[in-house]
């Protein structure tokens, strides 16, 4: 699992 | 993905709904002013990232779409279709969600930074923001069909988010629980709601509470 959040949604 | 789509599609009609109902009935019967402002709050915590994070140009514009139409949605509420009987039944106590939002977002965070507890804030207020409107619901006890579309439509986004983050998890390996947390928090919020709506209201009767 990827530690860095993209706030890539809505 | 299929999920993600269908939730922002429903994001967009939801308010699509409630502006038209306002515009065409020209009354804010029913419609909490307070839910209404905690999503203006939820909208600019959340979106104005958008000027310093570019994310794709539909985010941006979906973006801009939500926080001004909650503004204008607002504007008419307060100025163009004032309903002080609707008002006086609009008791929730905001403060109460706004300060405990707060102190959640100061403890689950990302990174203990402006930008990160402003999202974080943004999520927590955004799980709650309903309840205002759904707490009139239940003291007048019943609503106006388009109402019930519109809130079911608002709830929607947020539930069909849950199998795209599952999605998401499974195809790219991220995993946002805040966003997760928050989102099987807002939709537990809206289950009971949900079973009135599909009982009462795509059975054809009016929205009335037993």
């Amino acid at each position: 699992i990827k530690n860095e959040v993209v706030h890539d949604e809505l | 993905n299929i999920f993600r789509a269908a939730g922002d599609l429903s994001h967009l009609i939801s308010i699509l709904i409630l502006l038209n109902t306002i515009q065409k009935s020209r009354s804010i019967a029913g419609i909490s002013l307070k839910t209404q402002i905690l999503y203006v709050l939820v909208f600019l915590t959340r979106y104005l990232d958008l000027t310093y994070r570019y994310v794709s140009i539909y985010n941006t514009l979906m973006k801009l779409f939500f926080i001004s139409s909650s503004i204008y949605i607002v504007y008419l509420m307060i100025y163009k279709f004032k309903n002080t009987e609707t008002e006086q039944i609009d008791t929730f106590p905001i403060e109460y969600l706004i300060g405990g939002s707060f102190i959640l977002s100061l403890i689950f965070n990302y990174k203990f930074q402006f930008g990160e507890i402003l999202w974080s804030f943004s999520l927590w207020l955004e799980s709650v923001a309903i309840l205002p409107q759904l707490f009139m619901l239940q003291r007048t006890g019943e609503a106006r069909t388009l109402t019930t579309h519109y809130i079911f439509a608002l709830g929607a986004y947020r539930t069909l988010y849950i199998p795209n983050w599952i999605f998401r998890w499974i195809s790219e390996g991220r995993v946002d629980y805040l966003a997760i947390f928050t989102g099987i928090v807002q939709t537990i919020i809206y289950s009971d709601f949900f079973y009135i709506y599909y009982h009462r209201v795509l059975k054809g009767f009016k929205f009335e509470l037993p």
